[in-house]
């Protein structure tokens, strides 16, 4: 898991 | 992207314009917790810090950071200029910095990534879990609330309600599943179920929003 750029929710 | 995700972003939208309508409609800000407003700006400020780098990657997401961001400032900026004689300090006194607290102890122990943006992520998320508790706390003490605010607390509640069966879809279908979120988020739903008990019970038939 590449942290940082799986945030893709609000 | 998927229908619930969509269903709950539109939810809590929703909510921030009917709390801004219910300030505008009854000239006060009655009933709105401070606290609460100023714990959702800093969980909006610590979470969509990305928002000067991943511009471009999504002009949804980046859009809709910028509305949550800006809109709860106004929120604050209302309720402490034009309607400030409403807030009553002796009622929203909840302890405020044992959330804040709990949430930074979380976020150091359990972050994706020891990096300032991941740490600060993290501890907006379960910030967020707890963010309603102040306002809850408040709705306890007095009992009874407007129906313009059942219908904002309401939205707001549906929103995390509605990420769950987003992040099942998810999980199932995209492999994708981010542990921190779902706990918080689950976490979140659940305070608010004491409540949706009464908006069902009573405000969807019409009758005022009244503690037993």
């Amino acid at each position: 898991r590449e942290a940082g750029k799986t945030h893709d929710e609000l | 992207m998927n229908l619930f995700r969509i269903l709950g972003d539109l939810s809590h939208l929703v909510s921030i314009f009917i709390l801004l309508q219910k300030m505008r409609s009854t000239r006060s800000c009655a009933g709105i917790s401070l606290r609460t407003q100023i714990l959702y700006l800093m969980v909006y400020c610590t979470r969509y810090l990305d928002i000067f780098w991943t511009f471009n990657a999504s002009l949804y997401n980046s859009s809709m950071k910028l509305v949550f961001i800006l809109s709860t400032a106004y929120t604050i900026y209302l309720m402490r200029t034009v309607y400030k004689t409403a807030l009553d300090p002796q009622i929203d006194t909840f302890a405020t910095y044992y959330l804040v607290g709990g949430a930074g102890l979380l976020a150091v122990l359990f972050p994706y990534k020891y990096t300032v943006y991941e740490v600060l992520w993290s501890f907006s998320i379960w910030l967020e879990s707890v963010a309603i508790l102040p306002q809850l706390f408040m709705l306890q003490r007095t009992g009874e609330a407007e129906t313009i605010t059942t219908h904002y607390l309401f939205a707001l509640g549906a929103y995390r309600a509605l990420y769950i069966p987003n992040w099942l879809y998810r999980w199932f279908l995209e492999g994708h599943f981010d542990p921190i979120a779902t706990v918080a988020g689950i976490i979140q739903t659940l305070l608010y179920s004491d409540f949706f008990y009464i908006y069902y019970t009573k405000v969807l038939k019409g009758k005022k929003f009244e503690l037993p």
